[in-house]
């Protein structure tokens, strides 16, 4: 799976995903990344793009739950997160990266490590994986 | 505000051995995107473009699960699928079960600029791409040998692998080894040849 979320100079934000899916995975097989709100989710508040165990990343509408607990709980990007990855995915084991309209740009994971990257304006510039 | 943003990712679950070489080729391509769309933001590119423009880049290479490299269904074939989502008026498109078209974000935006919908799948969504005319290339296209070895793996050790490793023999619970879905003999239910619980962390 892959994904990228951006907010551009004027403060929109968006969101994408895009995913060959599970190795020997049945044919016809829906996973999470395509579901709006679970896998990828964008407003006027922030953008999500989440990779992982597709059942629990349904299950917990991940990606919208970061969203939501920026709106209703007034966290920031980052502890909403945290928050999501820790008390939102049970058992299940999954990786997100977002951005905010305020520029601020966040990732969690709980897996053993997420192929990921981020950037902004003022020249901050980092690619990691564990 | 503190100016454009961008963020990337090529999947969760990875393998806690990955080669170095293997990490490398990772960041040289997880680099190379962000570098592309960081170029777009400072040119005054939207935020829905430059997620496209990023995520085709990471699916025309065979590095990530997606596009050209993407996992292989039990039969050997690949099925596709992705999403885009707009803040500016929460605006999105989504496809899956694509098997022919090179770029499935490309089309998930095509849904939502030009269809009524906001999802496409499988045949209704291959008819879709055809009238828009976008790039539609051969499924072998997708395959890659890498692909190929892992499915047979993943055959052999009857599992469903969401991080690419063979589960280790034995193993009797994915938490055991993180992003495994090892066989775990819970009751006698069973689907496509596997044990139910299989598919419940899926």
């Amino acid at each position: 799976t892959v994904g990228c979320v951006v907010v551009d100079n004027n403060g929109w934000c968006a969101a994408a995903t895009s995913t060959g899916g599970l190795m020997n995975k049945m044919s016809g097989r829906i996973g999470d990344s395509p579901l709006i709100g679970s896998g990828t989710y964008a407003c006027d508040v922030c953008a999500v793009s989440c990779t992982g165990e597709g059942e629990a990343i349904i299950r917990s509408t991940l990606a919208r739950d970061v969203a939501a607990l920026m709106e209703y709980k007034g966290l920031s990007l980052q502890e909403a997160v945290d928050y999501a990855i820790k008390e939102r995915l049970d058992e299940g084991k999954a990786g997100l990266i977002a951005v905010s309209r305020n520029g601020e740009v966040a990732y969690g994971f709980n897996t053993v490590g997420m192929f990921r990257g981020s950037a902004t304006q003022d020249g901050f510039m980092e690619v990691g994986i564990w | 505000m503190r100016g454009w943003a961008i963020a990337v990712h090529g999947g969760a679950g990875v393998d806690p051995c990955l080669p170095a070489v293997r990490q490398e080729e990772a960041r040289r391509v997880l680099s190379r995107c962000l570098k592309k769309g960081a170029a777009a933001l400072q040119a005054g590119l939207t935020a829905v473009d430059v997620v496209e423009m990023v995520v085709r880049e990471l699916e025309t290479d065979p590095v990530f699960n997606s596009g050209r490299g993407s996992a292989l269904t039990r039969r050997g074939t690949v099925e596709m699928e992705a999403s885009i989502m707009d803040g500016r008026g929460r605006r999105c498109g989504a496809v899956s079960g694509l098997s022919t078209v090179k770029n499935p974000v490309s089309l998930a935006r095509l849904v939502m600029d030009r269809s009524p919908h906001s999802y496409l799948v499988f045949d209704g969504a291959e008819e879709f791409a055809r009238e828009q005319g976008v790039e539609m290339v051969d499924n072998s296209y997708f395959i890659t040998e890498e692909n190929v070895g892992m499915l047979k793996l993943a055959k052999e050790a009857n599992s469903i692998m969401f991080d690419y490793r063979v589960p280790i023999p034995g193993v009797d619970s994915c938490s055991a080894s993180a992003g495994l879905m090892g066989a775990t003999a819970e009751g006698g239910l069973q689907m496509n040849g596997l044990p139910i619980s299989m598919y419940a962390p899926e």
